[in-house]
């Protein structure tokens, strides 16, 4: 018997990169 | 400037992969929509969507690497990020880009357009940050 696995869920924005823009004040 | 070495592509870009809206709803990384990430945005708290545009593609330190130059938000920022070049971004109206769409679609099944100069593509930011 093979047990079911849990299929692993990634947020959103994980997909999304990350780019801070450099503060100007 | 860039960073040293580019980041490895994450699993989730393998075509199938579970995500997770803000709202809870299951999709596909192949069937996400624009509207999608910016209706997450609406509902987070923390993060906001920011337009970045590509400005520049140069090759990158290692020869799988390019170093992509960003203006991004309305104050233009200039950013630099390296990456490999099979890194899909996903680009507004448009959906998956990369700087080589072959091999996107070749490690990980994911349908790619190729990312040009004046593609805008989604980023975040943290709401609040000026």
């Amino acid at each position: 018997n093979v047990e079911p696995r849990s299929v692993p869920v990634f947020p959103w924005h994980s997909l999304v990169p990350f780019l801070a823009p450099t503060q100007s004040d | 400037s860039a960073s040293s070495s580019p980041v490895a592509l994450p699993p989730f870009f393998m075509r199938g992969s579970i995500i997770q809206l803000a709202d809870g709803e299951l999709k596909r990384v192949e069937d996400l929509k624009t509207e999608d990430f910016i209706q997450s945005a609406e509902i987070s708290s923390e993060l906001k969507i920011d337009s970045s545009t590509v400005e520049r593609i140069d090759s990158g330190q290692s020869p799988n690497a390019v170093v992509i130059q960003f203006s991004v938000g309305e104050l233009k920022a200039q950013v630099c990020v390296e990456v490999l070049v099979e890194y899909p971004f996903f680009v507004f109206g448009q959906g998956w880009s990369s700087c080589c769409p072959d091999r996107t679609t070749q490690l990980f099944e994911l349908s790619c357009a190729k990312l040009c100069v004046g593609d805008v593509c989604v980023s975040l930011t943290l709401r609040g940050m000026r």
